[in-house]
């Protein structure tokens, strides 16, 4: 349901900065997996690039049985918003607005009127543990609740493809452990999760892990887990 | 050189929500401390307040002999360039600057030229493993990039305060444990610094550590360490 060929991001400065050097990397759809690596190795670049969120230097890229390059920018943008939820490592929730309308926004594209649509941005608030916050706006949450509102947008619709870019990075275990098992809920229901992660922990908890260092995969195993 | 007398804070919401409740804390001298709980404890609202970043609704605050009630904003202000490093929980860096610049402006009111703050910039952002990054603007960097210009921006005027909130949540182990190893060294230097931190490895190696909970102190440990 994912697939990535050969695929090269290379940024212009001087000298060029290669993000990506050529990684190939297929994901079954059902799958849940981690992504990890030192800091800068290229993690979030390809969680982008498997988003569709970006396109790469060189290579292919197939999401949802899709050939990316063969779709326009408006194509891709329903695409995603009918099978991709992201969260953001910097989460980008909207400034002015509450908890409850930033995971609304998650369902703008569904066409369900506005009370259905907070009815169920209240309901994956409460999944998050952030039914005490509904109203607050952004600069009113702490950070690792900044973290859960972005998460909460990312999966209020159900997708099909949850790609998640550290998660957990300002939450404590307790709460992390909660936003894991979450996880393993969507995907026992039948989504496919990729999660970048530095914490061990819940690298050491998915079936399948990623290993990227400067731009390329350095390992990519599957194990048994009991 | 720190401390918090019956610090409440509490903003005004229906119903009010108090982020501190009556925190008594103090802090020596040179000491170095971890600050951990829950997410929505009050932990960053805690270190903005002894940063003199925040005033509380109600209790006294003292930072480096100074009682903060009795002094102005550009009092605190003049106060926090000479004595305090803050190392924020979004990073909040410049956002056209370089990561050099981003740096070199934590020394802009020391009066040294810019050449001399550049070169000081510099040798901070090799010690968080950035010297490859210099001239990236912030656009240009990753998260956990990120994260270290405002770790080196919050450390380079070398002050005897550092105040880090969370400033490991996005990076790997390895990252993690060499901005824990400057910190350590920035102790015996003199600075006393308090990490807030999710991350259980960091919160076992320092020698007292204060647990958050609903805005209160629920434990305040000191520990010998081999
Ligand atoms: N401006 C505000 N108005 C109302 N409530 C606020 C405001 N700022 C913070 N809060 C609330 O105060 C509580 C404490 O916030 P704080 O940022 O100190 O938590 P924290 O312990 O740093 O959490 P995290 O680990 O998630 O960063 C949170 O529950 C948050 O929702
Ligand atoms: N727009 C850009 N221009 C130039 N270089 C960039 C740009 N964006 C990212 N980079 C560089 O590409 C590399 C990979 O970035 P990426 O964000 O994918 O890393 P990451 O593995 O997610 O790191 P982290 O764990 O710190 O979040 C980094 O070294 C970064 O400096
Ligand atoms: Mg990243
Ligand atoms: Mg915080």
């Amino acid at each position: 349901v994912l697939a990535l060929e050969n695929v090269v991001k290379e940024y212009p400065l001087t000298p060029p900065v290669r993000a990506l050097a050529g990684v190939d990397l297929t994901i079954e759809a059902g799958e849940l997996l981690a992504v990890v690596g030192p800091s800068g190795s290229g993690k979030s670049t390809m969680l982008h690039i498997m988003g569709t969120l970006d396109r790469p230097t060189k290579g292919d890229v197939s999401v949802a049985g899709y050939r990316v390059s063969e779709l326009s920018d408006a194509e891709l943008s329903g695409l995603r918003s009918r099978h991709i939820g992201f969260v953001f490592q910097a989460f980008y929730l909207l400034t002015g607005y509450s908890a409850l309308d930033n995971v609304a926004d998650g369902l703008l594209y569904t066409g369900v009127p506005l009370d259905e649509r907070r009815a169920r941005a209240s309901a994956a608030l409460e999944t998050v543990g952030l039914s005490h916050r509904l109203d607050h706006v952004a600069t009113q949450l702490s950070g690792g609740e900044r973290q859960r509102v972005a998460i909460a947008r990312a999966i209020v619709g159900k997708p099909s493809i949850v790609l998640a870019d550290e998660p957990t990075g300002n939450l404590d275990s307790t709460t992390s452990s909660g936003i894991v098992e979450l996880f393993h809920e969507l995907n026992r229901a039948g989504s496919t999760i990729v999660v970048v992660t530095h914490d061990p922990e819940i690298s050491a908890s998915l079936p399948r892990i990623i290993h990227l260092r400067d731009g390329l995969i350095e390992s990519d195993r599957v194990r048994e887990l009991s």
